[in-house]
């Protein structure tokens, strides 16, 4: 039914953009899947693409053996906090971060193999309210994190042993960071969205602070997935997890919004629309595909540039479908159930 | 979008931003 409902939203049907199935990864033991992504991996001087699961207690790393088969390589147990998500660190290797807590982040770890020990081990990073947090490209992580006076926004670089090498202090804005977004292609910028619905712009290299952005009031509590820089505009790609449905336009998933950081005008340059009837959850974006889990447990694609919905992948037989992430470097989509099952596609 | 609507564009404003944003 769900398949049928959704069909019409994709007017060339499915395409060659579609989804093409290429393995599956199932874990038994896992009592409830709260997060999926993938990591580099060295190993023997031979580098490859592994598969990180997180329930609330242990993530696992899963290695390819052979064609459509994956075997667990090793099970990190993390019983004191839940587990809430993983954080991917772009072109990291052997490294996972991972941020821990209740309702909000209380701390942020990393899981490594270490070879001076021989073993795998995990190393704290950070704790405190966290709001927010990033990978970035070269092993830095940026965190928003607040007391009752005062908000502190840092970046840490990162060593391959599971350490802070060097920090850096980024001036925070007034309001409290929802959200932070790497700028494609420009190492020094970071922007972030904030609770009373701006965009802000980073110098990571100084800290400074360069531009706070109205996004305007039609979508409130927006949240940047990504952004690119072109033209003297950033682009930035924003969801709207708290947007209506409205008879117009039907529920956003991700809108693109041009920035001029010059004058701190904008103008919307693509809608992306969520089926009609279901609503959204949590979304994720790679270069310029979007990829979402809707409540009705399917997961939905979008090519954010054309501004229209790719592929579907409905429920099924099977179940619903809980996550729904881009795997690194462009290595296709992971869609996770709450069973520990993960479909890994070709986009 | 044109630059009427978004004000003149400048290419480097990164650099820009970084040079008049307080330290």
């Amino acid at each position: 039914d769900v398949a049928e409902q959704l069909t019409p939203v994709l007017p060339d049907g499915p395409g060659e953009e579609s989804l093409q199935f290429v393995s599956e990864l199932k874990d038994s033991s896992c009592s409830g899947a709260v997060d999926v992504s993938t990591v580099w991996w060295a190993a023997a001087g031979h580098r490859e693409l592994r598969v990180v699961t997180a329930s609330e207690s242990a993530v696992s790393l899963w290695q390819p053996l052979a064609p459509d088969c994956w075997g667990k390589v090793y099970t990190w147990h993390l019983r004191e906090i839940p587990v809430i998500q993983i954080v991917p660190l772009p072109d990291t290797c052997n490294l996972v971060c991972v941020a821990l807590g209740e309702l909000e982040i209380g701390e942020i770890r990393l899981l490594l193999y270490s070879s001076e020990t021989d073993s795998f081990e995990h190393s704290l990073v950070k704790t405190g309210n966290i709001k927010a947090v990033v990978g970035l490209k070269d092993q830095r992580l940026v965190s928003s994190s607040r007391t009752m006076q005062e908000q502190q926004v840092e970046m840490v670089s990162l060593s391959e042993t599971g350490g802070s090498k060097d920090k850096q202090t980024l001036m925070p804005p007034e309001e409290t960071v929802t959200a932070f977004a790497e700028v494609e292609g420009m190492r020094e910028a970071l922007v972030g969205t904030t609770a009373g619905n701006s965009v802000v712009v980073w110098n990571l290299k100084t800290g400074q602070l360069l531009r706070k952005m109205h996004i305007g009031y039609s979508y409130p509590a927006s949240i940047c997935h990504r952004a690119y820089s072109d033209s003297g505009l950033l682009f930035v790609v924003l969801s709207h997890p708290h947007a209506k449905e409205s008879e117009s336009c039907g529920s956003p998933a991700f809108r693109v919004v041009a920035f001029n950081p010059r004058t701190g005008r904008s103008a919307g340059v693509m809608f992306c629309c969520l089926p009609p009837g279901p609503a959204g959850r949590r979304g994720d974006v790679w270069d310029t595909a979007g990829a979402a889990v809707l409540t009705s447990g399917a997961v939905a694609v979008w090519d954010l540039l054309r501004g229209r919905c790719t592929a579907v992948l409905p429920a099924g037989p099977a179940g619903r479908w809980a996550l729904a992430r881009w795997a690194s470097g462009g290595a296709g989509l992971l869609a996770g159930r709450c069973n520990g099952t993960v479909h890994l596609y070709r986009y | 979008c044109s630059e009427s609507d978004l004000g003149p564009i400048s290419l480097n404003w990164f650099e820009e931003l970084s040079a008049e944003a307080p330290p």
